[in-house]
């Protein structure tokens, strides 16, 4: 019960959880050509981290927004308006805070719950691993 | 000075789970 593969199936953050399913996760999404929410959501993650007081803190926000919420890429397209909203008025201000990503996060994770990840557990890649 | 590409970069590689 304990391996690997069965915490994948309990839910989508063991699956991430784990550098072997975050990577075959990846190799999935890669194909159906939707990594950009997968890579969004670890970015979440590796800014809440960041030390607010480096001005590098700043630069990653705005990277972040610019390379994910401000096009239309797919992962502007599975957030809300007022999200976006919020993320775009906050750099503009330079109102940088380490929970600024965590609602955009929120949306992105649950698109990848009801659609990818369901999706990951009954495809090839998956089961061929299995 | 990195450029906007690698600080992103380095911000998704430091989320990443690392082998136990």
């Amino acid at each position: 019960p304990d391996s690997p593969l069965a915490r994948w199936t309990k839910s989508l953050h063991s699956l991430l959880g784990d550098q072997d399913g975050a990577h075959l996760f990846r190799t999935f999404l890669e194909r159906e050509k939707c990594v950009d929410t997968l890579d969004f959501w670890f970015a979440c993650n590796g800014f809440r981290q960041m030390d607010l007081k480096d001005t590098k803190t700043l630069r990653v926000a705005k990277a972040i927004y610019k390379r994910y919420i401000e096009n239309n890429s797919i992962v502007a397209k599975q957030l809300k308006p007022a999200t976006k909203t919020y993320i775009r008025d906050s750099i503009k201000k330079q109102q940088i805070d380490s929970a600024m990503f965590d609602q955009a996060q929120t949306e992105i994770q649950s698109t990848m719950e009801e659609n990818a990840y369901q999706m990951f557990l009954t495809s090839d890649i998956y089961l061929e691993y299995v | 000075i990195d450029s906007e590409d690698d600080l992103l970069q380095e911000c998704i590689s430091s989320a990443m789970p690392k082998k136990k």
